[in-house]
């Protein structure tokens, strides 16, 4: 599969943005917290798409965020 | 959103509605 690239997303509307985006990030999160895939994709897809364009490409980027999401989500 | 129903859950290959349901 082909990165998500900015140009890809520009062409889509912002609510299928996120569902693009979404679509990638779920399987990530899914191989590492089968259970709260869905609620940590949701919570991270509230941060702005360039920023998760870059959490895409950076496995280390994207952990830190979803420890986040799970403090958030255990608090 | 009260907050009551978040986070809202991402399905793959469901269209996703976000916040604006809540």
């Amino acid at each position: 599969q082909e990165p998500l690239t900015v140009s890809m997303l520009a062409a889509a509307p912002p609510h299928k943005q996120k569902q693009m985006i979404g679509e990638r990030l779920y399987p990530l999160i899914y191989n590492v917290h089968t259970q709260l895939a869905g609620k940590i994709t949701g919570m991270l897809l509230e941060i702005d798409n360039s920023e998760l364009l870059f959490m895409l490409e950076s496995p280390e980027s994207l952990n830190a965020k979803v420890a986040e999401a799970l403090a958030v989500l255990h608090a | 959103g009260s907050g009551i129903n978040w986070p809202p859950e991402f399905h793959p290959g469901v269209p996703w509605k976000g916040l604006q349901n809540i």
